[in-house]
């Protein structure tokens, strides 16, 4: 069985909301 | 007379065909696949709601961050993870016909930094039941590995998070791992 190679995703970081901060 | 009838869910609307008796009815109805559930994408306040199935596009168009990626194998790199504030994360991966919501989240109290990363079916808690994911950090001298079933849509990531049933590091054992301040995490996802 050919092993594929996993692709990489370069994943962003976006900000958490500052109105569900005080829900964490 | 209660007791004798049997009742249509009140999701029946949208496709649901269970027939309930009045004791079972609540229960059904809080994990029903036809009801409405808010945006998933987390650390967003996105008013959106609806149908389970409608929420893989609402992400993909209303959330354009999101990255999606095929395959039950993936690398998943989180740039800059050591900036400053409260971030999350997230990508979609495809397999096996569902759609599975990968989300790194960081907590950040006045420098004190913790990381939590968890998978998500966007489905029912029944289908989630027949997959694992793995979630694994490498580095030369050290790896650390998580595995689990994923949560579902019903369920969230947030309880995930606040239960700590994911995989979880701090700020000492992410330097071990990252390079250049970015994140490389191997998630792979296989049915059980």
């Amino acid at each position: 069985r050919t092993y594929r190679i996993p692709k990489e995703v370069r994943v962003e970081p976006h900000k958490f909301a500052a109105e569900l901060i005080h829900r964490l | 007379l209660a007791n004798l009838v049997q009742f249509p869910c009140k999701y029946a609307l949208w496709g649901c065909e269970r027939i309930l008796a009045h004791t079972e009815k609540a229960d059904h109805q809080v994990n029903c696949e036809f009801r409405l559930y808010s945006c998933p994408f987390p650390g967003v306040s996105c008013n959106w709601m609806g149908l389970m199935n409608a929420a893989v596009p609402h992400l993909i168009d209303q959330h354009r961050i999101i990255t999606t990626q095929q395959g039950e194998d993936t690398v998943f790199f989180a740039s800059d993870i050591f900036r400053p504030g409260i971030f999350d994360w997230v990508m979609i991966q495809c397999c096996f016909g569902f759609n599975f919501m990968v989300v790194l989240h960081k907590r950040d109290r006045y420098g004190d930094q913790k990381f939590f990363a968890v998978v998500q079916l966007i489905g029912t808690h029944q289908q989630a039941q027949n997959f694992v994911y793995k979630l694994e950090l490498h580095c030369p001298r050290q790896s650390l590995t998580w595995k689990a079933i994923p949560r579902s849509l019903q369920e969230g990531i947030k309880t995930a998070i606040l239960g700590r049933e994911c995989l979880m590091f701090n700020n000492s054992v992410a330097k071990l791992f990252a390079k250049n301040g970015n994140l490389s995490m191997n998630v792979k996802i296989s049915r059980c």
